[in-house]
C-alpha cells in the first residue's frame, strides 16, 4: 500500500477502501446494440480500479432479482470483508422499471432496497454504487441555448450554431429524506 | 446507443472513472460536464443528455 493510500484509508473522512471490491453488471444485450461494447469498457474499467467482476446477460424480470440476491448471498458467506460494490444495471426501461427479455418489468426500488444497510448485513455501512443505462421516459431534450454572457462572454457569429445546454442541468437535489419516508 | 461504440453515459462513466483519481462525486461532476457539452444527433436533430446524481454517501468514496 503507498503512503497516499494509507493515508487516505485511515481518513475518517472517507470509507475504507482496502478490502474486497466487487461488481455486478446485469444487462440485458437483446435488441440493445452495443450492450457488448458497453460490457467490456465495464470490465476494463474494473480491472483498472481493482474490482472483482460478474457479469450476466439477457435476465428476464425476476432474472434480475435472483442474481442480485445471489450477489448478496455470496457477500454474506465471504471470509473477508467487503469494502465497496458496484452493480451495474442496463436494460430497456421506463421511469422506476427496467424491463426483462420476458417483456415483464421490475422496480428499480425492489433492486436497491436489497442492498440497503438493513437488508445486506455485508455492505451496512459500506458504499453501493448503482449505475443504470436506461431509459426513464420518452422525452428528447433539444437543449437550450446559452446566452452570451453565460458563455464567457463569448460573441457567436449568425452563421455559427451557438452552445447549448441540457435542460436539466446545474440543479442540485436535496431532500429532507428519502422517497417514501418521513422528514423530521 | 450507437452500434459500435456503445452508450455515451457508460462510455464517458468509463473514461472518467478509468483515467482520473478522487472522490466518486467529483468523478461524476465531470461525467456530467462532458455530457452535456456534447452535442448529439438523433433523426437529424440536435439532442441534449445529462445523467442526475442522487447521493446518501455518508463519506468520501475514493476511486483510484
Amino acid at each position: 500500500m503507498s503512503s497516499e493510500e494509507s493515508e487516505q484509508s485511515t481518513d475518517l473522512d472517507a470509507y475504507d477502501m482496502s478490502h474486497a471490491l466487487l461488481a455486478l453488471t446485469l444487462c440485458n444485450t437483446k435488441d440493445r446494440a452495443g450492450s457488448e461494447t458497453d460490457i467490456k469498457a465495464l470490465e476494463q474499467m474494473y480491472k483498472a480500479l481493482g474490482f472483482q467482476s460478474t457479469v450476466k446477460r439477457n435476465l428476464t424480470a425476476k432474472g434480475f432479482q435472483e442474481e442480485l440476491e445471489k450477489f448478496r448471498d455470496d457477500m454474506e458467506k465471504m471470509e473477508d470483508p467487503v469494502s465497496c460494490c458496484f452493480v451495474v444495471l442496463m436494460a430497456h426501461g421506463e421511469e422506476g422499471i427496467l424491463l426483462g427479455v420476458d417483456g415483464k418489468t421490475i422496480m428499480l426500488e425492489e433492486l436497491f432496497s436489497m442492498l440497503t444497510n438493513k437488508n445486506s448485513l455485508a455492505l451496512r455501512g459500506k458504499p453501493k454504487v448503482f449505475i443504470v443505462q436506461a431509459c426513464r421516459g420518452e422525452q428528447k431534450d433539444p437543449g437550450e441555448v446559452v446566452r452570451p454572457a453565460e458563455s464567457g462572454g463569448n460573441v457567436f457569429l449568425s452563421s455559427e450554431q451557438p452552445p447549448k445546454l441540457p435542460t436539466y442541468t446545474d440543479i442540485l437535489h436535496v431532500f429532507a429524506t428519502v422517497e417514501g419516508y418521513i422528514a423530521y | 446507443r450507437h452500434e459500435e461504440d456503445g452508450s455515451f453515459f457508460i462510455q464517458t462513466l468509463v473514461d472518467v472513472f478509468t483515467n482520473n483519481k478522487g472522490h466518486i462525486l467529483d468523478l461524476l461532476t465531470e461525467v456530467t460536464q462532458r455530457m452535456a457539452a456534447a452535442d448529439l444527433i438523433e433523426g437529424g436533430k440536435p439532442r441534449k443528455v445529462n445523467p442526475e446524481v442522487q447521493s446518501t454517501l455518508r463519506k468520501l468514496l475514493y476511486l483510484r
